[in-house]
């Protein structure tokens, strides 16, 4: 349970510049503010439904940042030829949200 | 629509 994140702390930083920049509203981002970038990386429609359902861990609609943030490592795994998994790896959940 | 025990706040759904 406490093992790192495996959202290293330079791509963390890379992913919440690019958080902020799609203007998120009280910490969040909805749905429709993400689905655009994801749809950017060119993978199938159905790839990206997995990285939502599972980056989205508390199901509200709306990715914090550390919720993106583990959209953004599945989608750049995935762009390198890696498989999203059907399911969070515990090493892939924040360490705010164990 | 939706499958079985999926999301409705999936924007990719």
């Amino acid at each position: 349970a406490d093992a790192p994140w495996v959202v290293k702390p330079e791509e963390k930083m890379k992913f919440d510049t690019i958080f902020e920049s799609l203007g998120p509203v009280g910490g969040m981002l909805s749905g429709d503010k993400v689905k655009p970038v994801l749809l950017n990386s060119n993978l199938p429609v159905d790839i990206l439904g997995r990285v939502w359902e599972l980056s989205d861990i508390d199901r509200d609609g709306m990715l914090d940042r550390d919720e993106f943030s583990v959209a953004m490592f599945l989608v750049y795994r995935a762009l390198e030829g890696e498989s999203v998994p059907m399911s969070l790896p515990p090493p892939l959940v924040p360490p705010s949200k164990r | 629509q939706y499958p079985a025990g999926g999301s409705s706040t999936n924007p990719f759904l």
